[in-house]
């Protein structure tokens, strides 16, 4: 059986909310490691892939391997009923057909409990291989959500380029055009802010702008964001959430014109 | 703007 204690609802509340837009159906995989998700969005271009390793949650107990088949919008309304700073607790037999959340409030005596019916999902699951990224780029959350909502006004697509100069966000539009260019900086006083660049390579790559704002709704998880591209490989926007867990999400590129 | 890609390709199935 599953039995796992989040310290935070919020945790499990910004996951969510990060990724209910990108993918409606997933399973969530529980073992002795912790819990996993991973879904590509509809149209097979994004893939969204989480981590949530035992280390989060204080206990954790998972005994053997359980696919938790989850409606995400029916999840989002329960977890609705938490309260941020509620100590929550998942609940679910070896072959469940529910979920049990409960939901406790360290301030007052309150408890609730729901239970969420599960659904069986047969998900294609793919292998992502450990990969060198020609570019890394480390850099505040709401600056790269800022980035990509003010070229989006602008632009469907955005040319990334990382050279020795920077990391330049460049669009076309119908309006015009518009570029925002990135250069290490390091901030003393607020380290949050640091922006790091590290390249091995040149990159030069072309994105939707749609996919990259739908990831910054992770920005909640992580006051930083860490970007990573490599020539003709999809990018990887990672936000770490805590311990080693981590909400990554990977973005098919566009070419030609 | 551009062909969009799937992300399948450049993962093998497991």
């Amino acid at each position: 059986m599953l039995e796992a204690r989040l310290e935070q609802a919020s945790i499990l509340k910004k996951v969510v909310d990060a990724i209910k837009d990108l993918v409606q159906d997933c399973n969530f995989d529980c073992n002795d490691s912790g819990i996993a998700l991973q879904a590509m969005d509809n149209s097979h271009v994004a893939l969204v892939s989480m981590m949530l390793k035992t280390e989060t949650f204080s206990p954790f107990r998972c005994d053997r391997n359980i696919a938790l088949g989850v409606n995400l919008t029916s999840l989002t309304k329960v977890l609705r009923a938490a309260q941020n700073e509620d100590i929550l607790t998942l609940k679910a037999e070896d072959a469940p057909d529910v979920l049990n959340l409960v939901f406790e409030s360290s301030e007052n005596d309150r408890i609730s409990e729901y239970d969420l019916k599960l659904m069986d999902i047969d998900q294609e699951h793919l292998g992502i291989p450990d990969t060198e990224y020609a570019a890394t780029i480390s850099m505040p959350s709401a600056e790269f959500k800022r980035i990509t909502t003010d070229l989006m006004a602008m632009s469907e697509s955005v040319n990334i380029e990382a050279s020795k100069d920077g990391v330049k966000f460049s669009c076309q539009g119908d309006i015009g055009n518009g570029s925002i260019t990135l250069r290490q900086h390091t901030n003393v006083d607020k380290p949050a802010e640091n922006i790091e660049i590290e390249l091995s390579e040149p990159v030069s790559l072309t994105f939707s702008l749609k996919y990259l704002v739908n990831f910054c709704k992770a920005s909640a998880l992580s006051s930083t964001v860490k970007i990573c591209l490599s020539n003709e490989v999809p990018l990887l926007v990672e936000y770490n959430i805590s311990a080693s867990s981590y909400l990554r999400f990977y973005l098919a590129p566009k070419i030609g014109d | 703007t551009g062909k969009q890609l799937k992300i399948c390709p450049y993962y093998a199935s497991r």
